[in-house]
């Protein structure tokens, strides 16, 4: 059930969703209950950010049935045949696809306390080894064999993730929808920049996505209802910016309607400065448009929102507020495939402009396809308007975007 | 605990539950064996020694404890008796220096002896070829043997 044959560094679960329990006759005398459930909690939950594994703690089914164990115990301990060492030395050790067992002569502590030996540190890594990754002599890996003191904000490093990738796979997965948040900020001398932060949302939870270290928030992901005031709690299907030179307005769809949000009080707007009053439905802002749509973006080069559902695109005219002439139109048609056979034709999960790639992005499934730019056009005249380039696979572009156990969402 | 024994007696820890250092050329042997920078002499005969990490769960107390008692074999612990083993044994410290980013004397010195004593955890360090001899060997045993009966 548990095993795939293979050397060590190869073998692996084969079930994506584990169980863990602490074992009764297990705990610790140093540390609270609550403060090792915790902490392994975290431990768990750390991999998960990073792999498609899910982890759940499961207190109530027959232990035989739970797939990793974790206990204390000093000297001869659980049933183990290898004897811990006292304190000092050998701070704990696991069994392939098994348990885990912490040397309770050492002075564990949990996090932000300094002194001690990080429990949550060590549980990463004897989890590691659960999962089937071997030690690893490189500085900043979880993997290295001996303890290194450190501050306790330690994360996994790139190629801890693609160690652990290498044996289960990268994350993949269906977006409600993905957006750039664009926002004005005051720097401490007065002067008005614009940022952005990219997010990626599916159903009721979101990561913000940092573009320069290519993967998601520390962290992440975390429930859209924390991070996103007023808007619906899950399933969004749409995020469009509207930005002119008169204009700066943010929208969130779902359903028929729509919402306004409030970038400087990071809020769902109940009404805007305009007086209009929020939700709105969808055909009543934006008429001719119908709902619920598949997605939709803000193209500032025409100034138009591109609204999709089904096989179709609607494009609308913000500045006269209609749909423009000769729509809706296919998409096949008005965003062509330049390989042929290869477009998503219908049913789109997001359309996203990318302030990073200057790009924009269909996204379908775990697919994303790349919509002919500027840039390319200048590289290559022949290139249709708004062709789409060959799909790509979203987790060959975008890291790390892994779902955890409900359980550990925040 | 809330309190404590005013002698501390129960906060300090008794001297018995002390991990023995790495001081001499012994103990720095068995931490080589233990963690795979040595392989067991003789390996055929001591296959299955104790440095060998059973692989999952299906494996039973009764096998893992037989295999403890056979153990390496004690020619490890006593002084060399051959030059091939003096050369395995820094040919291991080598690779053991090499791999913790010391300087590679193949002697055991000082900042080799610290790095031992690192608290570090018990999974070896080289085990990949160990694994399959052992599961190998484990598999006939099985079949061999009379059936197993799965104590935790």
């Amino acid at each position: 059930r548990k095993r795939a044959a293979g050397k060590w560094g190869h073998m692996a679960f084969s079930k994506s969703v584990l169980t863990w329990r602490l074992i009764g006759e297990g705990y610790s005398t140093q540390l609270s209950v609550d403060e090792q459930r915790y902490v392994f909690r975290l431990a768990f939950r750390m991999w998960s950010e990073v792999s498609p594994l899910e982890f759940e703690e499961n207190l109530y089914s027959p232990l035989e049935e739970i797939d990793i164990r974790l206990g204390f115990g000093t000297g001869r301990h659980l049933g183990c045949v290898q004897r811990f060492d006292g304190a000092g030395r050998e701070f704990a050790h696991a069994w392939f696809l098994g348990d885990i067992h912490f040397d309770d002569d050492e002075h564990f502590t949990v996090p932000n306390t300094g002194d001690g030996i990080s429990l949550l540190k060590v549980a990463v890594h004897e989890i590691g080894h659960v999962l089937g990754l071997p030690h690893v002599y490189r500085t900043g890996s979880i993997m290295q064999p001996s303890y290194r003191p450190q501050d306790s904000t330690f994360e996994l490093d790139w190629l801890d993730r693609k160690a652990v990738q290498y044996l289960y796979g990268g994350c993949k997965g269906r977006f409600s929808t993905v957006f750039d948040w664009v926002r004005k900020e005051r720097t401490q001398y007065g002067e008005v920049v614009v940022r952005f932060s990219t997010y990626f949302m599916r159903d009721d939870w979101y990561w913000l996505y940092e573009n320069r270290n290519n993967r998601t928030r520390y962290g992440d992901p975390v429930s859209v209802r924390v991070g996103w005031h007023g808007i619906p709690p899950a399933g969004v299907d749409a995020y469009v910016h509207v930005w002119t030179r008169r204009t700066d307005a943010a929208y969130f769809f779902k359903g028929v309607k729509y919402w306004r949000y409030d970038n400087e009080n990071d809020q769902a707007f109940s009404e805007d400065p305009d007086g209009q009053h929020y939700p709105r439905l969808i055909s009543e802002g934006f008429p001719g448009v119908p709902a619920p749509i598949d997605t939709a973006y803000y193209d500032r080069r025409d100034a138009h929102i591109y609204f999709f559902r089904g096989s179709m695109v609607y494009r609308f005219d913000v500045r006269a507020n209609q749909l423009a002439a000769g729509s809706p139109r296919k998409i096949t048609e008005l965003f062509p495939p330049i390989a042929r056979g290869d477009h998503p034709v219908s049913n789109l999960d997001a359309a996203y402009f990318s302030y990073t790639h200057n790009a924009l992005f269909l996204l379908k499934g775990t697919s994303y396809w790349r919509v002919v730019g500027n840039r390319d056009h200048r590289l290559k005249a022949s290139l249709p308007h708004n062709g789409l380039l060959p799909r790509r696979e979203v987790d060959q572009q975008w890291f790390d975007i892994c779902d955890v156990h409900v359980s550990t969402l925040k | 605990k809330i309190f404590h024994s005013r002698d501390h007696s129960d906060v300090e820890i008794a001297p018995s539950h002390q991990a023995e250092l790495i001081t001499d050329r012994d103990t720095a042997e068995q931490f080589l064996l233990k963690y795979g920078f040595l392989k067991p002499v003789n390996s055929e005969k001591a296959q299955s020694s104790s440095t060998d990490m059973p692989t999952d769960a299906a494996i039973s107390l009764e096998d893992t404890v037989a295999f403890v008692q056979e153990g390496p074999s004690s020619s490890r612990s006593g002084t060399p008796e051959n030059s091939s083993e003096i050369s395995d044994f820094s040919e291991a410290l080598r690779e053991f220096q090499r791999l913790s980013g010391l300087p590679v004397t193949g002697l055991l010195d000082d900042a080799t002896r610290t790095s031992m004593n690192k608290p570090r955890c018990g999974v070896p360090d080289k085990e990949e070829k160990l694994i399959e001899t052992l599961e190998s060997s484990l598999i006939e045993k099985r079949h061999l043997a009379a059936p197993v009966r799965k104590i935790r």
